[in-house]
């Protein structure tokens, strides 16, 4: 169908949907002075052995958290940002030792690892990139991917880490002729790569030689869309995008989440679901992550919800705990929790 | 969704646009 004709998901009444759908495991305590800006859960390799932690990051401190038993967190590392404040966490696949972060004051200037020398444990940062970044995403086989300045002078390069962490090779991608807002990799073909850009194209390349493969204009009834995840099934492309600045529609509601199918070939698209807020529920998407089939957004009513993209509607609502409305949802990179936070630096564990 | 809106499909699609596009 074309896109105008984009199905919408059910929009069930707030009150039918259970939170109960979620289940509090763990809560961890971390009071800080700063804001909360991200959160994200990885394997770290202490000892030769690897362990399911979490990682905190508030503007000026980024914390590493090991389980002490499964209700039970303890703060082993902290790295400290004296001149830069931090902006987001940036998980690189497949990197047991290491960590990345960007740094900035809206847009992102550098880009930074931190890691642990392997003699006394202490923590160290070194500064893998800077200037003016506009995205940034860690890929498998240990690789991030980068895009700086603007659609004329603009940059897309490949870091690859070596297995102790140490930045091994780099490569760079062709330019599109606009500028790169967000990155995703493709699942089911390995060596695909997509960007979103700021007049609401798609591009493809290919990770391995480096070429532009394709761009595909996409609807513009909604600007600025954010990639979360593609994946690659009988010859198309079915994309996750999120829309935070999307205005509120008499026909489709306030549209949080969309799936796009896309015939790379042709460079033909339709939209195939569009997930709203449920009936009830007001304000917009402020925030999300979206792990295999589900997707979870924070919106400005500082309520978390979630969807499930193959029964297409929202299966749960998660309202403000304590009177603390959420900030941050991220899905846990170890297992299927979901981490949400709070300004105030608490960090939630759901199952 | 109807695919005929998309065009002709290729499960080699990844190949193809590869060898079409330039190095």
């Amino acid at each position: 169908r074309p896109t105008e004709q984009t199905e919408t998901a059910d929009l069930p009444a707030c009150d039918s949907l259970n939170p109960g759908n979620l289940q509090l495991v763990s809560e961890l305590k971390n009071p800080s002075s700063s804001c909360s800006v991200d959160v994200s859960a990885m394997w770290w390799e202490r000892a030769g052995t690897k362990e399911p932690c979490i990682i905190t990051a508030c503007e000026d401190v980024v914390s590493l958290w090991k389980p002490l038993n499964s209700l039970q967190w303890e703060k082993v590392h902290t790295w400290h940002f004296t001149e830069v404040p931090v902006l987001q966490i940036v998980p690189v696949p497949d990197v047991y030792n290491l960590i990345c972060v960007a740094l900035g004051s809206l847009e992102i200037r550098e880009i930074r690892a931190l890691l642990c020398s392997s003699g006394d444990e202490s923590e160290k940062q070194v500064l893998l990139k800077s200037g003016d970044i506009k995205a940034v995403l860690g890929l498998t086989k240990r690789r991030l991917v980068s895009s700086t300045g603007n659609f004329c002078n603009q940059q897309i390069q490949i870091m690859s880490f070596a297995e102790d962490g140490s930045s091994k090779d780099e490569q760079l991608l062709m330019p599109p002729d606009e500028t790169v807002l967000t990155f995703a990799e493709v699942q089911g073909t390995q060596e695909a790569l997509l960007g979103t850009t700021t007049v609401n194209s798609i591009v493809i390349w290919n990770l391995k030689t480096g070429q532009l493969l394709k761009k595909v204009h996409i609807d513009d009834s909604y600007q600025a869309s954010v990639c979360h995840r593609a994946y690659s099934e009988m010859g198309l492309l079915f994309v996750v995008l999120s829309y935070p600045c999307a205005k509120e529609s008499q026909a489709f509601g306030s549209p949080v989440f969309q799936l796009l199918v896309i015939n790379p070939k042709t460079a033909r698209s339709v939209g195939v679901l569009l997930c709203s807020l449920p009936q009830g529920e007001a304000g917009r998407f402020l925030e999300g992550d979206v792990k295999d089939h589900i997707a979870a957004a924070v919106l400005t009513s500082g309520t978390i919800a979630i969807w499930d993209l193959l029964l297409g509607h929202c299966t749960a609502l998660l309202p403000p705990v304590s009177d603390q409305s959420w900030s941050l949802v991220k899905w846990s990179g170890t297992d299927s929790h979901l981490l949400a936070g709070q300004k105030d630096g608490n960090i939630f564990i759901y199952r | 969704c109807s695919t005929a809106d998309l065009g002709p499909i290729s499960l080699n699609w990844f190949e193809e646009l590869s060898s079409e596009a330039p190095p």
